[in-house]
């Protein structure tokens, strides 16, 4: 069987928020090294993978392999009705039809409870080579946020190019064109203002914004995001999360003239 | 303009 502790129920409700509007059916499995999620868009052009580990719930238990198949808009639903400071346990049976959600007020006695029922998704595993990606850029959330709002107005499509110059977001569209450079910096105040930019080869690739803009509904989860580029390769857009846990999004660029 | 590419080709199935 399944128990989850979550200390804050309200991470979950950030995680399941910035992942539903790119992926709406989503096997959760579980074992005893926690829940991961892996799941592409429709479009095949995105994919979402997350981990929370066992260390990051307490108490947890997971005797064997459980996939809990659950829509997410349900999902949304029933988390609704969890307050951002309860506690929030998940447990499931070793062959569940349904996941249950328990909230709990840290400071009443109130406990609500409540279930989803499962589905059976047939969901295709992939796997992800390693990459030794030619840059890494890790930059506050908020700006990676900022920077991909404001190209959308301009333009479908953004071009990350990296050099020793930085990291320069460009976009290029109907009505004029636009640009931001970031270059290395590092703030000792404030560690989470930090840009840091790791580049063993130039970098340039083209990305479609819409998805960019859907990856930073996860900006509230993390201080700092981390992109890591190679040339011709998917992007990833990673989230750190206490733990060791993380979210991770990867796009596919757009290629060829 | 350039083409938006699918992950199929980038990830393979376990």
């Amino acid at each position: 069987m399944l128990e989850a502790r979550l200390e804050q129920a309200n991470l979950f409700k950030k995680v399941v928020d910035a992942i539903k509007d790119l992926v709406q059916d989503c096997n959760f499995d579980c074992n005893d090294s926690g829940i991961a999620l892996q799941a592409m868009d429709n479009s095949h052009v995105a994919l979402v993978s997350m981990m929370l580990r066992s260390e990051s719930f307490a108490p947890f238990r997971c005797d064997r392999n459980i996939a809990l198949g659950i829509n997410l808009t349900s999902l949304t639903k029933v988390l609704k009705c969890a307050q951002s400071d309860d506690i929030l346990t998940l447990k499931a049976e070793d062959a569940p039809d349904v996941v249950e959600l328990v909230f709990e007020s840290a400071e009443s006695d109130r406990i609500s409870e409540y279930s989803i029922k499962l589905m059976d998704i047939d969901q295709e595993h992939l796997g992800i080579p390693e990459t030794d990606y030619g840059a890494t850029i890790s930059m506050p959330a908020a700006e990676f946020q900022r920077i991909c709002r404001d190209l959308i107005a301009l333009s479908e499509s953004v071009s990350i190019e990296c050099s020793k110059e930085g990291v320069k977001f460009a976009c290029q569209g109907d009505i004029g064109s636009g640009a931001v450079t970031l270059r290395q910096h590092t703030n000792v105040d404030k560690p989470e203002m930090n840009v840091e930019i790791n580049m063993s080869e130039p970098v340039s690739l083209t990305f479609s914004l819409k998805y960019l803009v859907n990856f930073c509904k996860a900006s509230g989860l993390s201080n700092q995001v981390r992109l890591c580029l190679s040339n011709e390769v998917p992007l990833l857009v990673e989230y750190s999360l206490a733990n060791n846990s993380h979210l991770r999004f990867y796009l596919a660029p757009k290629i060829g003239d | 303009p350039k083409h938006q590419q699918s992950l199929d080709s980038y990830f393979c199935t376990r």
